[in-house]
């Protein structure tokens, strides 16, 4: 069972301006994001609970914690993947989706199965890729888009 | 020195093609052009001098001169272009580099910054600010938040309620900017909004500056008992500041949008698919 209460305590410890601020001890700042980090555990399990109930499909969720740094095992090595994007605002909003991948070409399908435009750019000064395609997502609620990769393409080149 | 150029539909941002640096924004929509100038700069820490002993630290933001030093007076770039984004990728210096970036449809330039880690092996403390500089009249006066809420009109070298002697020309000015600090001459306004609270100033008119990362060598003495020197991840900073150039009267409902798109971003979970089916029940 999932549980947002860790998380909600961990927050309210962290409005006081040490843990945000640099004025805290390394071993203070470090107590901070441990209690973050253990909050958000069983906040993902709620999330994935939430998902699968408003989805109608039980999946294994994935969280990638890492994606500000080009860091996501699950999009860098599955050969099709869903994306759900959640919009938490009171109006619909239309958002460039980007994910690292893999060296391949990518077909991304939207909730209603129509085909998308969607680019894969590699990164300059390193060897890594990333798919990029624009997301609708209705007012407080969300939408499902379905990559995969296709094969024997190869990625053109950006330039 | 072949232009360097990104646009789309509404913005065009032109880049000094012997620098690599910002030069100018074009508001295509409302026909605005603004030669801005963008860069990285640091200031020196104060560990104290003969006017106070007061060191920079944790609490303390206290420079030991008024003018901070490039990073870099010149960024190795390189250019992206693709249907769904256009880059350039600034690289000012081993611990900075920054992408400029535009998608189709948006009316803003994303600065997305990464800093660190501060190299100190000169015995400096460092604190790095992000500079934006324009000839706009401002006349001493600039806008920074409060906590997202209401804007403030901040005045350079001046208190609403006492009158001021400024000792800190810098620190001084400086602000709390929670979501966005702007500037404007009447006409065209300059916002910048920040995905995270930063200090903030216009130290010069035109100019406006956030600070983005320091690290620092000195106990500040008011408490802490440790320099502001954070180790394991905290050495790096990834952020972003998303620019709007507007006239002054629309300024307001473009930057109130784009900032609660901010604060409230979509969020990205992911699964492998072929899940069962579900119900409560």
């Amino acid at each position: 069972s999932g549980d947002s209460a860790p998380l909600n305590e961990a927050m309210a410890v962290l409005q006081h301006h040490d843990a945000v601020s640099g004025t805290s001890r390394q071993h203070v700042a470090n107590d901070y994001a441990r209690q973050l980090s253990e909050g958000w555990r069983p906040c993902e399990v709620l999330m994935s609970n939430a998902l699968a109930h408003l989805s109608g499909l039980k999946e294994d969720f994935a969280f990638c914690r890492k994606l500000n740094i080009s860091i996501c095992p699950l999009t860098q090595t599955a050969e099709r993947f869903q994306v759900i994007v959640y919009n938490p605002l009171g109006r619909k909003v239309d958002w460039m989706v980007r994910l690292p991948v893999s060296k391949h070409v990518y077909l991304v399908k939207d909730p209603g199965g129509k085909i998308v435009p969607s680019d894969v750019v590699t990164i300059p000064s390193s060897d890594s890729q990333e798919l990029l395609f624009s997301a609708l997502v209705p007012a407080v609620g969300f939408s499902i888009y379905s990559v995969s990769q296709m094969p024997n393409q190869r990625p053109q080149k950006s330039w | 020195s072949r232009d360097l150029v990104i646009q789309n539909e509404y913005l065009r941002a032109r880049f000094d093609p012997n620098t690599g640096l910002l030069m100018e924004l074009e508001n295509l929509e409302q026909n605005l052009l603004l030669p801005v100038r963008q860069a990285f700069y640091w200031y020196n820490a104060s560990t104290g001098n003969n006017l106070s002993s007061q060191a920079s630290g944790a609490y303390i933001f206290r420079p030991n001169q008024n003018k901070p030093l490039f990073v870099s007076h010149w960024a190795q770039t390189h250019l992206v272009k693709a249907s769904l984004v256009q880059e350039v990728h600034q690289n000012f210096s081993a611990w900075c580099s920054q992408v400029v970036r535009l998608y189709p449809r948006q009316r803003h330039l994303e600065l997305e910054w990464t800093v660190g880690p501060i190299p100190v092996g000169d015995g400096w403390g460092k604190e790095v600010i992000s500079r934006f500089d324009t000839a706009l009249a401002t006349r001493g006066l600039f806008y920074t938040d409060s906590n997202g809420r209401e804007i403030l009109e901040r005045r350079r070298n001046y208190r609403p309620t006492w009158k001021l002697n400024q000792t800190e020309p810098v620190a001084g000015n400086y602000y709390p900017v929670n979501s966005r600090i702007y500037i404007t001459d009447g006409n065209m306004q300059l916002t910048v909004l920040t995905d995270r609270s930063q200090g903030g100033s216009s130290l010069r008119d035109g100019s406006l500056e956030l600070m983005v990362h320091r690290r620092l060598l000195k106990d500040d003495a008011r408490g802490v008992g440790e320099p502001l020197n954070k180790e394991g991840s905290g050495l790096w900073v990834r952020g972003r500041h998303l620019v709007l150039l507007d006239k002054k009267e629309t300024a307001a409902a473009r930057h109130r949008l784009q900032a609660e798109m901010e604060v409230l971003a979509p969020q990205v979970v992911l699964a492998q698919g072929g899940g069962a089916r579900y119900r409560l029940e």
